[in-house]
């Protein structure tokens, strides 16, 4: 069980990609 | 009504969400997980799952009418009924809220901090850190909603309440001890009442709550 | 017929996905993504917002009867109709699997190599190549389902076309240039005639195909 959990594909980053995408389009509207 | 086999390694969550719907509807569903049925790693890279099964991943289920479907959610819906899919436009897309909710918000932060415990994953401390503060805004918003709930959509289990619990599984297993969890009485009291309906027990047998938080598995 | 407000941030791809579904079913929907109606960063941080859309994320849906739905694949299924959700169980499941592959399977790496090159993100190699391999995996799985068929799912667009080529927008805008892109005709194919459907273009407006792949925005 845990050798397939092992191999699940999970965005961890995401919360990073999220953050930057939210101060970008803050920055873009001022 | 639907029959067919699904395909997981075992004690897969994401596989839970398909056969506690199955429960619920009725769906004869075979579980292929252990050889010579299926064995992970092997029966999922040859060529005639990847046929079916172009990504190679699991859960995948195949109809016995020869109907493929990957993605565990997608199956867990196929798997429903219109009772537990949301019954009326508003409650169904409701219902798809939640479940978007629990694979956007729930499952990388609850991944990041168990994986490590689990001994899958390296331990960097920053990252479980921020994990813990992440699924604590998550828990705060769930608590917040089932504040004058019993389910989280509707009066009853949902597909919404099936996806969200089995996302947060491993998290109230190994790591939501009971004074991180003190904050969120509802989602608690709301979880302890999933599992243990018949149908999620049938799938998921007795659930423990951590006890005390694991800590990294080296 | 559904009707209401959709908030968003102006060109927002997920935005997109819930406008292109009405101009499907015909519901009515108002955009508020610029002031003095919405302003990004400020006014889905007020109380008001937050009661309605704890997560304060967007976009984010409120009816004219005040019904209240946020996460985009929600609110692009609830403002379509049942041709373009699937009119029958295994279509519909069907077009869930594709809208779950594309935001497991497609926009990480998607968000990987593109941020950076929107000046988004800081540029990392290592994950840029590692989003290029990712990328060619997954367009490859699509241009093999689609080398037989005109659509994802049945004979017509679908919320599976609608969510997977909005998850490709930026991509095909940005980052795959002819020559990267050569290798997948059936993708492009496919993308090209969705996007030049009338309700895709009433939303997107004339949709470029990259000539010259994007690098780094410092």
């Amino acid at each position: 069980a845990l050798q397939g959990l092992a191999q699940e594909k999970i965005w961890f980053d995401k919360s990073r990609y999220d953050e930057a995408e939210r101060s970008f389009y803050e920055g873009e509207n001022g | 009504m639907a029959a067919g086999t699904l395909y997981t390694y075992p004690e897969n969550w994401r596989a839970f969400k398909a056969q506690i719907a199955a429960q619920y509807s009725g769906a004869r569903l075979k579980i292929a997980s252990t050889s010579p049925a299926f064995t992970f790693g092997q029966t999922n890279r040859s060529p005639a799952f990847l046929s079916n099964f172009p990504l190679g991943k699991v859960p995948a289920y195949q109809g016995d009418d020869g109907f493929c479907l990957f993605e565990s959610n997608a199956i867990a819906h196929y798997l429903s009924n219109d009772a537990i899919r949301g019954s009326t436009p508003q409650a169904a897309a409701r219902v798809l809220q939640w479940v978007s909710f629990a694979d956007s918000e729930i499952i990388p932060p609850a991944s990041a901090w168990v994986f490590p415990t689990l001994g899958i994953m390296q331990f960097n401390k920053q990252a479980t850190e921020q994990a813990k503060e992440e699924l604590k805004r998550v828990l705060a918003v769930l608590n917040q909603h089932l504040n004058t709930r019993t389910f989280l959509v509707g009066e009853r289990i949902s597909l919404a309440d099936i996806t969200v619990a089995c996302s947060l599984l491993w998290p109230y297993k190994q790591v939501l001890e009971p004074s991180f969890r003190q904050p969120y009485p509802n989602v608690t009291r709301w979880f302890v009442t999933c599992v243990n309906q018949p149908q999620f027990k049938a799938v998921l047998g007795e659930v423990k709550l951590c006890e005390k938080m694991a800590q990294f598995d080296a």
